[in-house]
């Protein structure tokens, strides 16, 4: 099974 | 003082019917190299990012650097408002907390003003790293907005796998399976008919057909979309928007459990 990946665990928050 | 015009309005409503599904609320950050928005949806899951740079608009001035936070529900109210053919300009005093738009007919005879109210809008930038992606795929528009629409009906996820050979689209749920496959064309009379792909790596990535159907809503502003790929990283789909700029949705893709 997947589960949807969250922007936050690829992009740094600046 | 920041004043930006546009000489039709067409195109800032496309931009607007092309962010308002995903976002509820953005800041449009204005400096004399042009206008950007960067915001994720509520859910994480998806980004959006729009440049529209000065020397694309009609008119462009932006005295100090300004960030407007807009609901964009009340700004499609507003545009609303205006005729397709109307020159839009936006005007906003420094350290304002309202915005203005102006509608004008092109025979000058009738002129609006809307004027609405700012919101100071807390959000994260991120910081996107600069990637080489193992798969670029342009293809026309419309095509990718049927594929998505139509696979949308047999699942919620869509697989897109790149190889040399073409790009496939595939979803699989109750009712059955389905595939797109498109193939590179060679030799197509108009360039935006075209269906170009650029390998490094084969891959196969699964996302949200919900996502890739709303950022699908910017279909009107491109004849071309652009998919970027790499295993394991955020799709990138963006649309050009002729001589003005860009908008760049990255969406997160599914991974294994």
């Amino acid at each position: 099974t997947q589960t949807q990946g969250r922007l936050d665990n690829f992009f740094k928050v600046l | 003082m920041f004043e930006a015009r546009l000489n039709n309005a067409t195109t800032l409503k496309k931009i607007l019917d092309a962010i308002k599904d995903l976002l509820n609320e953005g800041t449009f950050d204005c400096s004399d190299s042009g206008i950007q928005l960067q915001a994720m949806d509520n859910s994480h899951v998806s980004l959006v990012s729009l440049t529209l740079r000065s020397d694309g608009f009609d008119k462009f001035r932006c005295d100090r650097n300004l960030s407007m936070g807009m609901n964009l529900g009340s700004m499609a109210k507003i545009l609303k408002c205006a005729n397709n053919d109307d020159t839009v300009t936006i005007k906003a005093q420094d350290n304002a907390d309202t915005v203005t738009f102006m509608f004008e007919s092109q025979n000058q005879e009738k002129v609006s003003d809307y004027e609405m109210k700012l919101m100071n809008l807390d959000q994260e930038h991120l910081g996107i790293p600069e990637t080489d992606y193992s798969c670029v795929v342009r293809m026309p528009a419309m095509e990718f907005a049927r594929i998505c629409r139509d696979l949308a009906q047999f699942s919620e996820s869509v697989v897109i796998c790149c190889t040399k050979e073409g790009v496939k689209f595939s979803a699989s749920g109750d009712v059955g399976s389905a595939n797109v496959k498109l193939a590179q064309t060679f030799n197509v009379d108009k360039e935006e008919e075209a269906i170009v792909i650029e390998m490094q790596e084969p891959v196969v990535l699964t996302f949200a057909c919900r996502y890739l159907n709303a950022f699908t809503k910017a279909t009107p502003l491109s004849n071309q979309v652009q998919l970027s790929m790499s295993a394991d990283v955020p799709l990138v789909v963006e649309y050009r928007i002729a001589e003005l700029g860009h908008i760049r949705y990255y969406l997160a893709p599914k991974i294994e459990d």
